[in-house]
């Protein structure tokens, strides 16, 4: 465990407290995509399955359980209890486009052929793609409150405080793990626009707002 | 055989 891993697993945890907080506070959903929490609680659904079988360390099942229950909290909010607030028209996007080819390449790339791993690859995949429905909900009603975006930034952090992880772990334990890498880069990748528009808009306290 | 538990980042 280096400094890399817990900062990024605490950026994971303040973005997933912060838009709980959000919305508890604002009694709002609204420009927050169900479409990506979805796919997130998926993601942790399918990676956690190892909770029941191994006991890797307390912290390890802690944070499990931690984002897993956020995760369905979350969905909880979205489409239960705030579901009047919840913007679909704006949530269009078409999540068999992002989930077939999860599905598919997880058949294709794996480390071994057998269930848990195969789910366990593709919620690596899935997660890459995850925010995908959100980022297109802010370009389709071009604009994002600064909390939502203070949330995508956090998120996006740790995706990048993880690549610093396996760089950090190649060269101190020659650990690295080139699904999760390969995955990992690519899902940083997509942040990358939005983290320019973060640091040159929400940092100087304009809202983020698209031309 | 590699298994899920070899998975232990989050």
């Amino acid at each position: 465990m280096n400094v890399f891993r817990i900062l990024g697993d605490l950026s994971h945890l303040l973005a997933i407290l912060i838009l709980l907080a959000k919305m508890w506070r604002s009694k709002s959903c609204a420009g927050i995509s169900g479409k990506s929490q979805v796919l997130f609680a998926l993601v942790f659904s399918t990676r956690y399955l190892d909770l029941f079988f191994v006991f890797i360390s307390l912290y390890n099942l802690v944070m499990k359980v931690i984002y897993l229950l956020c995760s369905y909290i979350t969905i909880y909010m979205i489409y239960g209890k705030l579901r009047k607030t919840y913007d679909r028209e704006n949530d269009t996007f078409r999540l068999e486009f992002l989930l077939i080819p999860v599905i598919g390449l997880s058949f294709l790339e794996n480390y071994d052929f057998i269930p848990t791993e195969l789910l366990w690859t593709f919620s690596i995949y899935l997660e890459a793609v995850a925010i995908l429905p959100q980022l297109f909900m802010i370009s389709n009603t071009g604009e994002a409150e600064t909390i939502t975006t203070h949330y995508l930034f956090f998120l996006g952090l740790y995706r990048a405080l993880y690549l610093a992880n396996w760089i950090w772990r190649y060269h101190t334990e020659k650990f690295y793990d080139q699904i999760a890498i390969i995955s990992g880069v690519v899902q940083t990748i997509f942040y990358c626009d939005f983290f320019y528009l973060y640091i040159t808009k929400v940092l100087k306290g304009k809202k983020l707002s698209l031309p | 055989e590699p298994d899920i538990s070899d998975h232990d980042e989050l």
